[in-house]
């Protein structure tokens, strides 16, 4: 396999897509299906998501074009180049484009959606073509079954090295991985990557899993994100509730999704909606503030202030966390509000924070959350 | 001017149009060359053909022979197969 010079790729591991042209010679719905499962064949691979957006700018803009489009690679009619996809990056970066004069199906007579997409979306994620005949990012047509399909070992090995194995993730230390897919439930270090109230529960979020914890502390155990929050899959920013909106927003990556309890609302949005600068890539915690109806967000070591009823980020931030919440050590992981106090979430410490004293107030283990 | 191409068997001339479009396209360092720097270059049309030649594991020639010219005809992605 080859990457590109620079091995250009996606910073973050849920990337979305958009149809934005269909071909005349196979059906939308055809199309979308081969697409998708063009994406699947490699986040099969490797700890990617792909979420298909209908409006605005995605990651993977799609089209099928003819002859001269623009992008100063024209197309040459009937077979020759059939498709080409650019390289992990803003603007073209992930377009993929196929040629419109081909004669496109979803199985053998003509040139095979899937078989080519799925080679296309290997440029898109920022893999060069391969010198190995077996592979699918080999540069010349070579049908695919798109059922049952299984990514060539020299792909594996091209689309791992650039974004890790699944599940543990490249970005993630080689350090002991959990034996089974829940964390270990009561790991004195167990530190959580969001917390959230969600109605008359408390939602706790660790990697793919979830608890949730009702008033009392009955017995408690993790489930798998994908259950409850298909989008979202695993490695939650932030979360926070907007109790009296009956609204909850999940943030991963520069994307956020809006629930009304475990209700997804729609597609994802970027969190520039809040009016974040665009050098702000991801939310490290959220807290809704009942009482002011501010949100604030934390992003490394600076904290903003979103004011729920203008929609609009305050005026003067960010601010520095140290210098607003003494006490609290560490990067901020997750942060709610309960019962007027706010939790802190560091590592596998607590902080109980009193507003009114403008202190910590008590520190307790992460883990005792979950009843350990 | 007629191509002054270094080829082991007759080559139809069409063939070699192709041939050039082709390595230009795909082996090429730089990008798409103009029509006027075509005759001038043969020197590195052979250095492209080594490079396909060598990326495809054909009999590295440097010339222009069947199997090579098969390899070019086959449908395939427009990326280029330098990772330029």
């Amino acid at each position: 396999y080859h990457v590109f010079p620079g091995e250009p790729k996606w910073q973050k591991s849920t990337l979305t897509y958009r149809i934005t042209k269909y071909t005349t010679s196979l059906s939308a719905q055809d199309v979308d299906r081969a697409v998708e499962l063009g994406l699947k064949a490699w986040s099969a691979a490797a700890p990617l998501n792909f979420v298909k957006t209908t409006q605005g700018e995605a990651d993977i803009m799609i089209s099928f074009e003819s002859g001269d489009h623009g992008d100063s690679y024209p197309f040459d009619g009937p077979r020759g180049t059939l498709a080409h996809a650019f390289a992990p990056g803003e603007g073209l970066g992930g377009d993929t484009h196929f040629d419109n004069a081909e004669r496109w199906t979803t199985g053998k007579n003509g040139f095979n959606l899937f078989t080519v997409a799925a080679h296309e979306f290997g440029h898109a994620l920022g893999l060069g073509h391969s010198s190995d005949p077996s592979a699918l990012m080999y540069p010349t047509y070579r049908y695919q079954h798109p059922v049952g399909f299984q990514l060539p070992q020299d792909d594996v090995k091209g689309i791992q090295a650039l974004y890790g194995t699944k599940g543990t993730g490249k970005e993630k230390p080689a350090g002991p991985q959990q034996p089974s897919n829940n964390p270990d439930q009561c790991d004195p270090n167990l530190s959580f990557d969001a917390v959230t109230v969600l109605g008359n529960e408390l939602l706790l979020f660790k990697e793919r899993s979830f608890w949730r914890r009702h008033a009392q502390l009955a017995n408690i155990w993790p489930s798998p994100i994908a259950s409850s929050f298909p989008q979202l899959m695993s490695n939650v920013d932030a979360a926070y509730e907007v109790a009296e909106r009956g609204t909850a927003y999940f943030f991963k990556g520069p994307h956020y999704w809006t629930t009304r309890g475990l209700q997804t609302q729609g597609l994802p949005r970027t969190i520039y909606d809040f009016g974040f600068p665009r050098h702000v890539q991801k939310i490290d915690a959220a807290v809704h503030l009942k009482n002011s109806r501010k949100t604030l967000f934390f992003v490394g070591d600076d904290y903003y202030s979103y004011d729920e009823t203008r929609r609009a980020m305050e005026d003067d931030y960010p601010k520095s966390i140290d210098d607003e919440f003494p006490g609290v050590e560490g990067n901020i992981d997750a942060a709610v509000e309960v019962n007027g106090f706010i939790y802190f979430f560091s590592g596998p410490k607590a902080y109980k924070y009193d507003t009114e004293k403008e202190d910590v107030v008590n520190i307790v283990k992460s883990s005792s959350w979950i009843g350990c | 001017a007629p191509l002054r191409f270094t080829w082991s068997q007759p080559i139809d001339w069409k063939d070699i149009y192709t041939a050039k479009q082709y390595l230009d396209k795909y082996y090429s360092d730089r990008g798409p060359v103009r029509v006027a720097e075509m005759v001038a270059d043969d020197v590195s049309m052979s250095r492209k053909i080594r490079k396909m030649q060598k990326f495809y594991g054909l009999q590295v020639t440097g010339k222009l022979d069947q199997s090579t010219l098969a390899v070019m005809k086959k449908p395939r992605c427009g990326m280029p197969d330098l990772a330029n």
